[in-house]
């Protein structure tokens, strides 16, 4: 029986190398290592045990643990593409890698979908753009009637739902973004395009130089 | 005025704006 002693340093649960998540993403390994910094801090802002949970998600997002969002909860369900109800540093690069600007815009236009398309089902339907709106508004404060939340639904759906079958699938939605392309200008984070010089204070010596590879 | 579901949701929608999660560094 051999005796092993790891010299690497103690990381996160679900903790992947950055050189692999670099060569599978847009980001370098120092930008990895800077988002580890990050991930870090979410991850250990309520339940300090290496995984991003659902609260520290929004606590991150709205600097308050309780507040619930339908699109916080959809945008931390499609990062936790794992289904194990946490974020795992791995996880979180991939997911982000799609918000990098130079990510390609088929990537970002699908992660749209997913988030639109809240029970999963493949589409769009009528009801969930109802229901999103109708969350937003709660968010938000503003006050519309009835009758202008079935225009703008129905104005959309009549724009979007080229097929006519009550339903938005994802052709119909690539089409109707490509004529409508600030629908996913929240899909860019400027931040990510170079993580390290926008973060300094989470920038860390790289245990591998990027020239190395 | 929006006449666009998608483009009121995405542009008043704070979660989906996750630039917040970097103000947190």
């Amino acid at each position: 029986m051999g005796c092993f002693h790891s010299k690497s340093p103690k990381h996160t649960p679900g903790y992947e190398e950055p050189v692999i998540l670099a060569a599978e993403t847009l980001f370098s390994v120092s930008e990895v290592e800077a988002l580890y910094e990050l991930y870090k801090k979410i991850s250990s802002s309520i339940t300090d045990d290496g995984l991003i949970h659902k609260e520290e998600f929004q606590l991150a997002l709205f600097r308050n643990r309780n507040k619930r969002n339908l699109f916080a909860d959809r945008v931390f369900d499609i990062f936790d593409y794992k289904r194990n109800g946490v974020i795992e540093f791995g996880e979180f690069v991939r997911s982000l890698g799609i918000f990098h600007p130079n990510a390609s815009v088929a990537d970002k236009v699908s992660f749209a979908f997913r988030v639109y398309d809240l029970r999963s089902t493949g589409f769009i339907e009528r009801e969930e753009l109802r229901e999103m709106v109708l969350a937003l508004l709660h968010e938000s404060d503003v006050v519309l009637s009835e009758e202008y939340i079935e225009m703008i639904v129905n104005k959309t759906f009549d724009d979007a739902d080229k097929k006519g079958d009550g339903k938005i699938d994802l052709d119909e939605w690539k089409e109707f973004v490509s004529q409508n392309p600030s629908l996913i200008k929240n899909m860019t984070l400027p931040y990510l395009k170079d993580i390290t010089l926008a973060f300094p204070s989470f920038v860390v010596r790289s245990e591998v130089e990027d020239s190395d590879l | 005025p929006f006449y666009n579901a998608f483009e009121f949701i995405s542009s008043m929608s704070s979660g989906f704006d996750l630039s917040n999660l970097f103000e947190s560094g």
